[in-house]
């Protein structure tokens, strides 16, 4: 119980912090909808891009909605840690601009642990340490060729 | 901990034994529309013990077994091994390297496998479960899914964060 | 017959009047994230006549008017009109311009005007059903939502087609 | 009831044409789920990308679930024509070469009407006739910029 106040008021501040990050201003809160019943009380996602006014979160854009989600998945993963991270194409959504700051803060700032990230965009893939091309020269079997980034530069493995 | 490698045979469109060395780090996985990717993540939710086959696209069990193609006759089983450095400690095994697999025939026979014992679904699930690995612990994300965190009631949340805490 | 103009003000994010001068053939909408593409489509909904909130990301009825910005106040009402090249006699109407408008303000009363003749929503959405326009007949896809078609159950999908029929 | 059986074989022709060209090869079929029954059976979609194995529509990647119901949306417009078609984001999932079939196919074969499509993919822009900006200079505050493009070239406007 005392450890999920503490987680909750860890994530809290992470997420507000990482939504400034990842949209350069605007602001970001968790709320809980009882302050004095903190552990029956419901979390509330309150969110504001910058210069905007805050809204319902179902008002933000596709692309709103995605970069606020993945600042809040990185707020969790920031308190609590996880081995590693299966991402399916969360970038999808994405600006070119949000893409390359989603990158910047993956390849930067990202909680510590292992991010296996499938993707479409370059920015994304430009901030891999390893890349993992899928193809299936032969129709429906798939096949996997394996490109290392090392301080050297590219290696296919 | 990390996972070290994957192991794919037999499951979805891996017609062919595949093995998967991944870094510590960042990896990222690309490639064509229909070329497998999403089908990489799938092996890794089903071989943790996931057991809705909706979650993993399919309507019967055996959808995970590949079907076959144009030029290919249908495998009889499908078999995914996980394998994690636990040098750390962070599961509670005495290994330092902890292989997790799952094997599906069609018969509908299944295998689970924790360091070449046999084992129980539940076993591999319960593993999971404590170290915090799988979709309830945020660290895997499915494809459109990214924004299903905003759509849930605070209600749902809580218990959400609760599970987490 | 086909979209020649849209006239957005007070509508969302579009505090000022806005015109765009639609052509016949293909016209693409770009734009970073959050700049107001989606709110395009959605003032062409709301002014064909969608009465649902829900469908227009909102979850109050005056979600549709500029709410303001940390510099902006925000407005008392929204409107929207769509002004449609009706050469080719396609709508049921003797102009060869039709102009559709619907106005909302924050006091919760609204307008509806055909050719600025003003008239009941019930006018503008069977005018719009009778020419087969709108979500209904394929003609507005919105967000996220391109594979919904796919999800349909058989049945679902026959009625879908008998309305298109 | 005679017009909605024409309407039905009318699409299934087209979704089976329509598929063939956005694949570049595979098929695809409506299916009546009772032939004895046309007037009310339900509907069923068989998909099968080049190459692959006939499969239930949910294993398709989603992509291919993209294109596969793009490949519908054209055929039906094609058959019951739609003055205007909104298209949001539409080409969201598809990678490089799936981007630019589509928009191949929208600049040479796409049922007549007016398109109006929500992009963010430069492949879908080119095959535009005109392209519409849309910004915030002013923080929240939506403002058009439009561009045409014509035969003698880009103009501003
Ligand atoms: N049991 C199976 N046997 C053979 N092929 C299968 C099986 N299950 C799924 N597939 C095939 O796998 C392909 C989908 O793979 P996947 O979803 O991994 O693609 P993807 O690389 O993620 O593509 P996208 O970029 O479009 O998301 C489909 O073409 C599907 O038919
Ligand atoms: N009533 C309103 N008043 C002011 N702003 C609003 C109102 N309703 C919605 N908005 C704002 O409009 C923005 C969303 O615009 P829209 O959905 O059109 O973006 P978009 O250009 O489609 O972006 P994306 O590429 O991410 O899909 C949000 O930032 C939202 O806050
Ligand atoms: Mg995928
Ligand atoms: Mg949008």
């Amino acid at each position: 119980e005392k450890n999920f106040l503490e987680t909750i008021s860890k994530v809290k501040a992470n997420f507000s912090l990482i939504y400034g990050q990842l949209f350069e201003g605007g602001r970001a809160e968790l709320v809980l909808t009882d302050e004095d019943n903190p552990l029956e009380a419901g979390i509330e996602i309150i969110a504001q891009p910058p210069g905007k006014k805050q809204q319902h979160l179902s008002l933000l854009s596709g692309g709103e909605r995605a970069l606020t989600a993945i600042a809040l998945l990185f707020a969790i993963l920031r308190v609590k840690k996880s081995p590693f991270s299966i991402l399916d194409e969360i970038d999808a959504s994405l600006d070119e601009a949000n893409v390359r700051r989603f990158a910047d803060f993956l390849k930067k700032h990202a909680p510590s642990g292992q991010y296996i990230i499938i993707t479409h965009q370059k920015a994304t893939m430009s901030a891999a340490d390893a890349l993992y091309g899928v193809t299936m020269e032969e129709a429906g079997v798939s096949k996997i060729i394996s490109v290392k980034f090392d301080e050297e530069g590219r290696e296919a493995v | 901990m990390y996972l070290k490698r994957l192991e794919i045979f037999g499951f979805k469109s891996f017609a062919e034994k595949t093995e998967i060395q991944f870094s510590d780090g960042i990896s990222a996985i690309v490639g064509p529309n229909g070329s497998g990717k999403s089908n990489i993540s799938d092996a890794i939710c089903w071989v943790m013990g996931e057991q809705s086959i909706k979650n993993l696209r399919g309507s019967k069990l055996e959808d995970v077994i590949f079907a076959g193609s144009e030029k290919r006759k249908p495998l009889g089983y499908a078999q995914v091994s996980l394998v994690l450095d636990n040098s750390d400690g962070y599961l509670p095994l005495s290994y330092s390297e902890v292989v997790i697999t799952r094997k599906f025939y069609r018969s509908g026979e299944s295998q689970f496998l924790i360091n070449n014992n046999e084992c129980r679904l539940k076993d591999i699930q319960e593993l999971m479960l404590d170290t915090g690995l799988g979709k309830e612990a945020y660290s895997i994300i499915s494809q459109g899914k990214v924004d299903e965190i905003l759509n849930s009631s605070p209600e749902q949340r809580r218990l959400i964060f609760e599970e987490a805490a």
